[in-house]
C-alpha cells in the first residue's frame, strides 16, 4: 500500500512539475516561428534582456539575504533561478494575452492547415508528444531542485508551501488565455 | 506520464526523506 500511495504521489509530483509544458504550449507561437513572416527572434531577444536584468536584480537581493540570512548559497540561486523561470513565462502569458489580432490568426492558420493529409499531422505531433515526454522529466527535476532548495532556506517554515504554490501560477494563468480566445471568436464571428 | 510518475515517485521519496 505504501508503494501505491508513492505512486499517486509521483503522479501528482508528475502534474505539477510539468506545469510549464502547458504555459510553453500555449505561447508556442512566440517561442518558434517558421521563418522571416512572422519571427520568434523578437521574442527571444526580449527574453534575453529580461532574465538578464532580473538576474541582476536577483544577483542583488541573494547577496544582501546571505550577508544577512548566512544560508546555503547553491539553494538560494536554485530558488533565484526559479523565480526567474516563473515571472519569465507570466511575461509570455501576459504578451500572448493582448497580441489578440496574432493569437486569433494563428488559430486560424492552424485551422487551415489541419485540412491537409492526416499522415503530415502524425509525424509532427509523435515528435512533439515523445519529445514533451522527456521534456516533462526535466522539468520534473527542475522542480525536485526548488522543492529542496526551498526546504533548505526556509525549512519547514509555513510559506515554503506557497511558494511551492507559485510554480503552477502561470499554468493556471492559461485559463485566461483560454478565456481570451473565446471572447476574441465571440467577437469576430 | 509512466516515465514521469518513477521520476516524481523518487523525487517525493527523496523529499520526504529531507523532511
Amino acid at each position: 500500500p505504501q508503494l501505491i500511495l508513492l505512486g499517486i504521489y509521483g503522479l501528482g509530483f508528475c502534474y505539477v512539475a510539468s506545469s510549464p509544458g502547458l504555459v510553453v504550449h500555449a505561447v508556442r507561437r512566440q517561442l518558434v516561428s517558421s521563418g522571416d513572416k512572422e519571427s520568434s527572434r523578437s521574442t527571444w531577444c526580449t527574453c534575453i534582456k529580461f532574465v538578464a536584468c532580473f538576474t541582476m536584480a536577483i544577483i542583488l537581493i541573494t547577496l544582501s539575504a546571505l550577508i544577512c540570512a548566512g544560508t546555503d548559497a547553491a539553494a538560494w540561486v536554485v530558488l533565484m533561478a526559479a523565480l526567474i523561470f516563473i515571472v519569465w513565462q507570466i511575461a509570455l502569458l501576459c504578451r500572448e494575452y493582448y497580441q489578440g489580432d496574432e493569437l486569433l490568426a494563428f488559430y486560424e492558420q492552424l485551422h487551415r492547415a489541419r485540412k491537409y493529409p492526416k499522415i503530415d499531422l502524425d509525424s509532427y505531433r509523435h515528435l512533439r508528444e515523445h519529445g514533451n515526454a522527456f521534456f516533462i522529466v526535466i522539468l520534473e527535476l527542475m522542480f525536485f531542485a526548488f522543492a529542496m532548495s526551498m526546504l533548505k532556506v526556509f525549512g519547514c517554515h509555513p510559506y515554503w508551501p506557497a511558494l511551492l504554490a507559485l510554480w503552477v501560477v502561470p499554468g493556471a494563468m492559461v485559463y485566461f488565455l483560454g478565456h481570451r480566445i473565446e471572447a476574441l471568436l465571440r467577437e469576430k464571428y | 506520464y509512466a516515465i514521469g510518475t518513477i521520476v516524481g515517485a523518487l523525487c517525493v521519496y527523496a523529499l520526504l526523506d529531507a523532511i
